[in-house]
């Protein structure tokens, strides 16, 4: 999965103050998150592909879930 | 220790994840959104030439239905989203009246909007 | 560009486990886009 370290650089990218700080608890549960994240556009990916008859998943099978899997989360 | 990768990894992601010169495709970009009702300051990005642009618009017509999930659910928003396609895709096939029209219309009172 | 790379780099390992599980084969492209919208998301 996500490293606590590179979730926490992630997070900063975004910060207006460079002195906020993330509990590890926190960023645990970011990490968690983005795991999850990727494992359900791969998975949806994988889905659409196998109902195509596929056994590649390409660019065009994830754009077709790409408005709903962005909308769930 | 710094989260980033080790040169290992490095190694590793360059052989077998990195999209480069080689690559037919080489990069994919999520397009930023804007609001075209706002007046805002933004530059307009022009598409590098070999990097691909998702499109969230491109497979509009197959929105009408919920897609398989895998272990998160459709969401309410998602799911307002689907059913909006739905009705879209009811009423392109309509002529002249508009059905949601006179479905609602029955129950408009104009003091509620004057 | 490191981040980038180090958030392509753990999604391709993702990735890699759902290939496995399911038997499919994600192309290098698809791996790279889910890699972008994870960044911005």
């Amino acid at each position: 999965g996500f490293r606590k370290e590179l979730v926490n650089k992630l997070l900063h990218l975004h910060f207006r103050d460079c002195k906020t700080k993330v509990s590890g608890d926190a960023l645990q549960l970011m990490a968690e998150f983005l795991r999850i994240f990727v494992l359900e556009a791969a998975a949806r990916g994988v889905s659409q592909a196998q109902a195509e008859g596929l056994n590649v998943v390409d660019v065009d099978q994830l754009e077709k879930v790409l408005p709903q899997l962005l909308l769930d989360f | 220790k710094d989260g980033l990768l080790s040169e290992e990894e490095f190694n590793l992601w360059n052989r077998l994840y990195r999209l480069g010169d080689s690559d037919e495709v080489k990069g994919v970009a999520l397009p930023r959104s804007h609001f075209q009702s706002l007046q805002e300051d933004r530059a307009t990005q022009e598409p590098t030439t070999g990097i691909h642009q998702l499109s969230l618009s491109e497979w509009s017509v197959w929105q009408d239905h919920p897609l398989p999930t895998y272990q998160v659910d459709h969401s309410y928003r998602c799911r307002h989203f689907i059913s909006i396609m739905q009705m879209i895709e009811e009423m392109r096939h309509e002529e002249d009246e508009c059905s949601y029209e006179l479905k609602i219309r029955p129950f408009l009172q104009m003091e509620d909007v004057c | 560009q490191r981040l980038k790379a180090a958030v392509h780099y753990t999604v391709g390992c993702l990735c890699q486990e759902v290939e496995l599980d399911k038997q499919m084969h994600f192309s290098k492209q698809t791996i790279a886009a889910i890699s972008e919208v994870t960044f911005r998301q």
